[in-house]
């Protein structure tokens, strides 16, 4: 059946429906057939970018390739042990529609502590956490020492994927390929990056996961959203002339990233 | 009483922890007693950079202004409606002690929908809601339509706000000035920046808020976290020499924030 790929971390705006949608056009383009599950049952942000493709596709009358999109909605019983359950029966029937349909399956989580992003995280082949270059954000994967520099101790959103990890293996002996992938580099600002980067190359041995080159912070990766394009689009459809120079800077990248997250060798 | 001031949004990521912060120092170096709440019971971004302030304090020996904080964790009752009747109660007995004691109370809301985020912004005099410069972040104020360019409908969050401060117009006739200011400001990317601006302003009339000039993106707002600093203290507590110039501009965006704020006029 299809890799799961799911795109989670609890801090909130860190890049993950971005990161998603990048990775959905850019496996699409590759002839694949890609399944997409929005958990975000309140912003479905997106949801709404592929409502915009459509929008696009149709008052432009072009096609461009599109997932099989579901989005989930929340279950509203009063009880929460009896809603878990519903959303849960929910997610999982339409996780095994689609694994079943599809090469990839590819998850977006909301920004905080859900039971269905915990849910998810536990069905993931690569879980793919986006991490803007702060120790603000670096915060929920570890407890940094102001002082000294050194690592306290994970935080609330790693101790989620030990659990989660622990539940997929003990469900059909499975691991999980745990990627952070830093978002929105900034070209600038060395002594903080190059801070960022020690640590978090500690934390990646400490707590098990691999560490993706991921985006820079480049506004083509953003200014897209209303028309459901990503940078992948605009050349195919004929839409820009003339490649520009950032344009192919942040495809390198999205290319770079899905060069990183190892997916298994299929043919489309 | 003390002036509420809320920074609200459920999109993740958007400034929220960071501009509280940076809004409770400059209160706190012009003499005020501030009162925070830390609304974000599982991150606890708020809480942290306080607590590694405190460090810092401890640590190097010096002594920083601090407000009064308090957090709150969340009711775990397994009924939902019991739950929120707890919530509610706790924040409610928090917020009478601190409006009491100080001249402001700065609440800090998480990046989702949540009872107790609700119920603050329905008591704010002020919500303070930023902004990325992105589509993406304006989508949870108002649908936008991406072949047009025209705003279709208000979204959730600001449908959440009209009814916050309906509440508060029937429990006091009290009104909720709500300012949006735009956070991660590009040095380049004219041209999403402009569209940006355009639509924010058309927005800011339709559904009713000021725009506030906000902060760039600059990575003095993100580097001093692990000591619980901002901008505000590296001189005050002769921490790095020289101002430097990245600095000085930056101080003058809080300013800038804290002026267009409109604070309600008080001899601290
Ligand atoms: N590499 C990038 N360059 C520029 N802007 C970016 C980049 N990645 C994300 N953004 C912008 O940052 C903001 C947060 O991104 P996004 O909404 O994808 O994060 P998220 O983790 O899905 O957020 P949430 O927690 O709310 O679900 C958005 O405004 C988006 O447009
Ligand atoms: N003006 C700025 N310049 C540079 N970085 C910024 C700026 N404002 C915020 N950041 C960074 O952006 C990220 C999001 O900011 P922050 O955590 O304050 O947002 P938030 O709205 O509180 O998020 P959440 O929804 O998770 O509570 C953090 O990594 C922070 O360090
Ligand atoms: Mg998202
Ligand atoms: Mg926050």
């Amino acid at each position: 059946p299809a890799t799961v790929l799911v795109f989670g971390n609890e801090k909130g705006g860190s890049g993950k429906s971005t990161g998603s949608m990048h990775v959905i056009v850019a496996l699409l383009r590759l002839g694949f057939k890609v399944g997409s599950i929005d958990l975000d049952m309140r912003q479905w942000t997106l949801t709404r970018y592929l409502s915009n493709r459509a929008g696009t596709m149709k008052n432009d009358g072009i096609s461009m390739p599109m997932p099989v999109h579901v989005f989930l909605s929340r279950s509203d019983k009063p009880n929460r042990q009896e809603a878990e359950a519903e959303d849960r029966q929910r997610f999982e029937a339409v996780l095994k529609k689609l694994r079943s349909e599809c090469d990839f399956v590819l998850i977006d989580c909301p920004g905080t502590d859900t039971y269905v992003g915990r849910l998810a995280t536990g069905y993931a082949d690569k879980l793919v956490t986006p991490l803007n270059d702060s120790f603000v954000d670096l915060d929920m994967l570890a407890n940094v020492d102001g002082q000294t520099g050194e690592i306290i101790k994970p935080s609330v959103y790693s101790e989620m994927v030990w659990e989660a990890r622990k539940q997929k293996a003990a469900r059909d002996g499975g691991t999980l390929d745990w990627i952070v992938m830093r978002n929105r580099l900034s070209s600038l600002a060395a002594r903080n990056k190059q801070e960022m980067e020690r640590v978090v190359g500690l934390l990646a041995k400490r707590i098990g996961f691999r560490v993706a080159p991921g985006f820079s912070e480049r506004v083509i990766f953003r200014e897209l959203f209303l028309r459901g394009l990503t940078m992948l689009d605009v050349f195919e459809i004929g839409d820009s002339g003339k490649p520009q120079l950032s344009h192919v800077a942040a495809r390198q990248e999205v290319r770079g990233l899905l060069n990183s997250l190892q997916l298994p060798n299929r043919i489309p």
